[in-house]
């Protein structure tokens, strides 16, 4: 991935959803998942930060780089299913 | 020409 600007989001578990949907994944034309989706009300809107047309590169330091759509969908949902934390720490990228 | 398949699959994550 070339010059991009990263950001780190902290999204605080503070509603039962965390509420995005992604598209892509390894072995598509959309490599890492893209947000495109964030639905209202889901912990993902509550935060602010999170934008669709932002790449995940990280879910709580994981890469995705690699992973297959179901793969990477599956870890985000463990990431919001975990007691450990009450947040998920998403590294993205803003592409152009 | 390898073309990559246009599709790319979408889901939820609640």
């Amino acid at each position: 991935i070339s010059a991009l600007n990263t950001a780190l989001v902290r999204v605080v578990k503070n509603s039962n959803t965390l509420g995005i949907a992604i598209e892509g994944g390894a072995n598509t034309r959309q490599p890492l998942p893209r947000i495109v989706t964030i639905q209202k009300g889901g912990s993902a809107h509550n935060c602010g930060q999170l934008k669709v047309g932002q790449v995940i590169l990280e879910v709580n330091g994981i890469s995705l780089r690699g992973q297959e759509h179901e793969e990477a969908a599956r870890i985000i949902a463990e990431a919001f299913k975990t007691k450990e934390k009450d947040h998920i720490d998403f590294l993205v990228a803003e592409l152009g | 020409l390898f073309v990559e398949p246009q599709w790319v699959p979408v889901s939820w994550v609640y």
